[in-house]
């Protein structure tokens, strides 16, 4: 489902530049749970981020579900991302004036499908949110926000989900709940789930370890479960 | 330094309201680690927030270093909150168009102490941040931000530090090495420190836990290290 040659990011910065990934070569097949682990600093959301289509790359080939990522115009990556991906972000990016189920509604009818509610409405119910369907996110604790956002990335049931750092803000019982309903959806629609975390319970729940360090894949360890 | 008797927070929602805190009393000595622990939603940044002249309670007294806080005004609310108190917030609130060091200045002017380059960029380099110290927030990773927000709280040498779930964007490298700062503040200058968290790292290394569910507190444990 994905395919990276040779991937290099650079920043620029003033006179000189920085260089976050400094050439990064990776497989994945579908249907993996895999998480990518590593100092703060060390290029995971650069990584996300190109992946998921919201970033292109400086150098190197980048292949997403059979489709050359690399090169193309902001308005085709923002349609195959749209279509393909489900991303939760580290700093959440809900919409300040819609409601959770609004952000999760929308979610859907950006994705081409139609806006259906009770799907919705399950997503954030499947996140422990039934009670907070209808606030918006100034009106959430920072964990709320985070569910609300891993909703939305779900309710699409897309092929591939990119989240960064999915349990940052949550409990080990919220955690835990919302790690399962990813293995859930990987078990039951094969759907690929890319992950960047420093959580051991998350590390604990993968069958794939890819650690990061100053932009370059270290190490990467298939674990059975 | 803080005394708390019988807070209650509400939200207006609607035609009702959220019962966020459903009232909390707590003392804290001068010098204390405290940590609150407790599930997604259950009160934590609605009470830091009270105790750092933040926000306002619905009832109850709120009395800090000696000095009544409910019912200041909000420019004396924040007089306070700039000299008393250095606060990390769970959504980091750096100023995007200052670099990390100017962002750490800041902090200074406004505590009513000349901005002291020198000072700010020890700050910075004590959490590790000393090659970034000319990027603005946006071109630095999550976990680097919460430390340039870390640095802004500590830079003051305030006698109470708040910090909302200080190592949730942080390895267990940098997350070790933010609380073993913490601490030294705290055996130097004797500073109160007051964190949220998730992240049994922290919880091992503080000397009180209080545990809050749905807007009370269940627990509060004195840990001798
Ligand atoms: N502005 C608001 N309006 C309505 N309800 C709110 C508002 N802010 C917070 N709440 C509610 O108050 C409760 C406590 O929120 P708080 O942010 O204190 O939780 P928390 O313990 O910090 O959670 P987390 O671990 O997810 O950060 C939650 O149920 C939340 O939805
Ligand atoms: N816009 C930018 N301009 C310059 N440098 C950047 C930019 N964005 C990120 N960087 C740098 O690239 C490197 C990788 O950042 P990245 O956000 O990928 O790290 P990360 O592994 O996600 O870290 P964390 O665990 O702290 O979230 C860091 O050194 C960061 O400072
Ligand atoms: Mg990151
Ligand atoms: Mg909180």
């Amino acid at each position: 489902i994905l395919s990276l040659d040779k991937v290099v990011k650079r920043y620029p910065m003033g006179q000189t530049e920085v260089l976050a990934l400094k050439g990064v070569s990776l497989t994945v097949e579908p249907g993996e749970l895999l998480a990518f682990a590593g100092p703060s600093g060390s290029g995971k959301t650069t990584l996300l981020n190109i992946v998921g289509c919201l970033d292109q790359a400086s150098e190197g080939e980048v292949i997403l579900d059979g489709q050359r990522v690399n090169g193309l115009s902001a308005a085709d990556l923002g349609r195959l991302r749209a279509e393909k991906v489900g991303f939760v972000f580290q700093s959440f990016n809900l919409i300040p004036v819609l409601s959770a189920l609004e952000n999760v509604e929308l979610a859907l009818r950006l994705g081409g499908q139609p806006p259906d509610r009770a799907r919705a409405e399950q997503a954030l119910v499947d996140v422990g949110l039934a009670d907070q369907l209808h606030r918006r996110p100034n009106q959430l604790s920072g964990g709320q926000q985070q569910r609300v956002a891993i909703a939305r990335a779900l309710v699409k049931a897309p092929k591939l989900v990119i989240a960064d750092e999915p349990t940052a803000n949550l409990d080990s019982v919220n955690g835990a709940a919302v790690l399962d309903l990813m293995r859930k959806l990987n078990e039951e629609r094969g759907a690929t789930f890319l992950f960047s975390t420093h959580d051991n319970l998350v590390l604990s729940r993968v069958n794939r370890i890819v650690r990061l360090r100053d932009g370059e894949i270290v190490a990467d360890e298939r674990v059975s479960r």
